[in-house]
């Protein structure tokens, strides 16, 4: 573990407890893409299977169980409960994300390291998460004002996968033959895309202006 | 440090 890895892990973790937050306490998920959300529970579906399987720390089981359980249950929220649902903007969050879904597992089955049942899903979660905030950006878009709280949850969830690519940039220099091309394409993949909502909220945060991402 | 082969990051 190093420092851009935990950095990477606490605002990926941050950027879901936003969101819980946000749903949770005003019971609201305006502007929030329920696609993007179904997307992140598939892609940590097929990523965490290896809990039941092998053991690596117990930071790592514990971050994983928490990941599953927040995407399912903010799924669960936008969905099902019967006042949050009533703030997703369903006629605006209209991403065809299962366009996304079949590509990526292709891919995966193309390209993978090795082609065993879990690896090829795993591979397809990282694929996955490149793609998967799609839905989201395409919905800020859409809607004019993003609330604040939307805003920072994006931000941090962004931020999340840059560190991961300083992180792996630290160990390629720090380790032995230590290479992920799989993953780090789809890592600067992901974070490329965020590249535009990157600028609008630095400078909507230094001119201290309501976010806005022009259509 | 963890072999390359280990899932070890999130």
């Amino acid at each position: 573990m190093n420092i851009f890895r935990l950095a990477g892990d606490m605002s990926h973790l941050f950027s879901i407890l936003l969101l819980l937050l946000k749903i949770h306490t005003i019971k609201s998920c305006a502007g929030v893409s329920l696609k993007t959300q179904e997307l992140y529970a598939l892609v940590f579906a097929t990523r965490y299977l290896d809990i039941f399987t092998g053991y690596i720390s117990l930071y790592n089981t514990l971050m994983k169980m928490f990941f599953l359980w927040s995407s399912f249950t903010i799924v669960w929220y936008m969905r099902y409960h019967n006042v949050v649902r009533r703030s997703y903007d369903k006629d605006q969050d209209t991403f065809r994300h299962y366009f996304l879904i079949l590509p990526c597992f292709i891919l995966a089955l193309l390209v993978h390291e090795k082609f065993t049942f879990l690896e090829v899903l795993w591979t397809f979660s990282l694929y996955l998460e490149a793609v998967a905030i799609l839905p989201q950006l395409v919905l800020l878009q859409r809607t004019r004002n993003v609330d604040n709280l939307t805003g920072h949850y994006v931000f941090f969830l962004g931020a999340y996968r840059s560190f991961y690519i300083l992180n792996w940039i630290y160990r390629y220099f720090t380790e032995q033959n230590y290479y992920k091309w799989i993953t780090w394409i789809s890592g600067l993949v992901q974070t490329a895309l965020y590249a535009d909502f990157f600028y609008y909220y630095v400078k909507s945060w230094r001119n201290s202006e309501r976010l806005q991402l022009p259509a | 440090e963890v072999s390359h082969e280990a899932k070890d990051e999130l």
